[in-house]
């Protein structure tokens, strides 16, 4: 349906545009690494049904092959900046201080409660669904204490934000049509969307009104 | 659910 589309595009452009500001710039300012390596995790538990080769469809592999490679690449180009621009790099280092092991213990409880079958498979696929709604408070974190973006970053953060918020009308498209309700995708994609909404609300404000984002 | 389970999203 058109809101899947619209979501995994959102999600593709979002990738492509924090590359492109990686790559153009040099500079890693006001990238957070930590929801960057956050999202290297996502990927590589949620996708691993690659290796059990039952395929839905090759726009779905291709996707997620897409979505490991690019997030471990914009690590790789991340840690490459630290001989590059290593002014840029310990000034990001400096303003990631968001502590992780907040996130990551209590996704790892969650998956524990909350999975669809007590097996590694899904186990993985359920710490990582709680793990993506959460992935992006050390950037919003970080956004937060300096209080100030470029435009290209909060770009990226809206276009990464509105995937998530997109597949909300597209799950409520699948229960009218197919009778399908996730519950634990619904509600991680709720509280995703929640995280969100404060960003969503100043970069409506501001960016889109050309004004550059600033906190107030 | 029979959809349980069945991660046809990404």
């Amino acid at each position: 349906n058109i809101f899947r589309i619209l979501a995994d595009l959102s999600h593709l452009a979002s990738i492509v545009i924090l590359l492109e500001t990686i790559r153009k710039a040099r500079q890693i300012d006001g990238i957070s690494l930590k929801t960057q390596i956050l999202y290297v995790l996502v990927f590589c538990t949620r996708y691993l049904d690659l290796l059990t080769f039952r395929w839905t469809s090759l726009y779905n592999t291709l996707m997620k092959f897409f979505f490991i490679g690019t997030s471990v690449y914009v690590v790789k180009l991340m840690q490459d900046c630290k001989l590059t621009n290593p002014v840029s790099y310990k000034d990001m280092m400096f303003r990631d201080t968001f502590q992780i092991k907040y996130l990551l213990g209590p996704c790892a409880l969650l998956a524990l409660v909350f999975n669809y079958k007590f097996t590694v498979l899904e186990l993985c696929w359920s710490f990582s669904i709680w793990l993506e709604s959460v992935a992006i408070l050390p950037q919003l974190f970080m956004l937060s204490r300096s209080g100030k973006a470029s435009t290209l970053t909060t770009h990226y953060i809206f276009a990464l934000g509105l995937y998530r918020a997109l597949y909300i009308p597209n799950w409520i498209w699948r229960y009218y049509s197919e009778n399908r309700l996730e519950k634990l995708s619904i509600f991680t994609g709720l509280l995703q969307t929640a995280l969100y909404s404060d960003f969503f609300y100043i970069y409506y404000r501001k960016v889109m009104k050309g004004r550059g984002f600033e906190l107030p | 659910n029979e959809n349980k389970g069945t991660h046809d999203e990404l």
